[in-house]
């Protein structure tokens, strides 16, 4: 563990936060991503169910109980709330995301981590490639909206620095600790970079206390 | 093989 891992976790802990704290405060799941969301859920169960054969550490252990535990509470809330935001959201969350799992089953097929073609190694090289793709149609859909309510925002803005952290812990790895792992390092920058546009606009707005909208 | 399987990462 180094601190830019430890940073990435809490990134990531934050981002969930600060999703539940949006849906509670505005009661309402508008401006959302199902799509994103049920993607996620897939991600941590194709990548942590190896938590019943494969144990690292309790912090380890926790953290995957408390992702999957989290993504499928958050699945259930928004569907409980389907009928206060997501009318509208029906028409805007039109990402295709089949092309998505297609593509990314089709690269962990092809292309597994270490050339390991064992079913759980598979399936974490899609997770990998699911997860660099999976805020798409959130990106998607506040560029249809072109605004979104704060706690949205940061909750997006966290959820991308987590993995900007990461791509610095395999730098750190890479030259401290001499472990490198490609599929990880290649789709933390693919994941990191279709955050970059949106950072930029945190930047401008945000971090100036600037509403939230699009240029 | 399965026993090469190594991810201590999130």
């Amino acid at each position: 563990m180094n601190i830019f891992r430890f940073l990435a976790d809490m990134s990531h802990v934050l981002s969930i936060l600060l999703l539940l704290q949006k849906i509670r405060s505005s009661n309402s799941v508008a401006g959302i991503s199902f799509k994103t969301q049920a993607l996620y859920a897939l991600v941590f169960v194709t990548r942590y169910l190896d938590v019943f054969i494969y144990f690292v550490s309790i912090y380890n252990t926790a953290m995957k109980i408390l992702f999957l535990g989290t993504s499928f509470y958050t699945l259930h809330v928004m569907y409980k709330k389907r009928d206060s935001g997501t009318i509208a959201a029906n028409t805007i969350d039109t990402f295709r995301v089949e092309f998505l799992l297609i593509g990314s089953l089709a690269l962990a097929l092809i292309f597994p981590s270490e050339r390991i073609y064992s079913v759980t190694n598979i399936l974490w090289t899609f997770s990998l490639w699911l997860e660099s793709v999976a805020i798409l149609p959130q990106l998607f859909m506040l560029q249809r909206t072109g605004q979104a309510e704060s706690l949205t925002v940061h909750y997006i803005f966290a959820l991308g620095l987590y993995r900007g952290f990461y791509v610095l812990n395999w730098i750190y790895r890479y030259y401290f600790d001499n472990w490198f792992s490609l599929t990880s390092f290649v789709t933390g920058i693919i994941q990191t970079a279709l955050y970059s546009d949106f950072f930029w606009v945190y930047y401008q707005k945000v971090l100036k206390g600037k509403k939230f909208e699009l240029p | 093989d399965e026993d090469d399987y190594d991810h201590d990462e999130l």
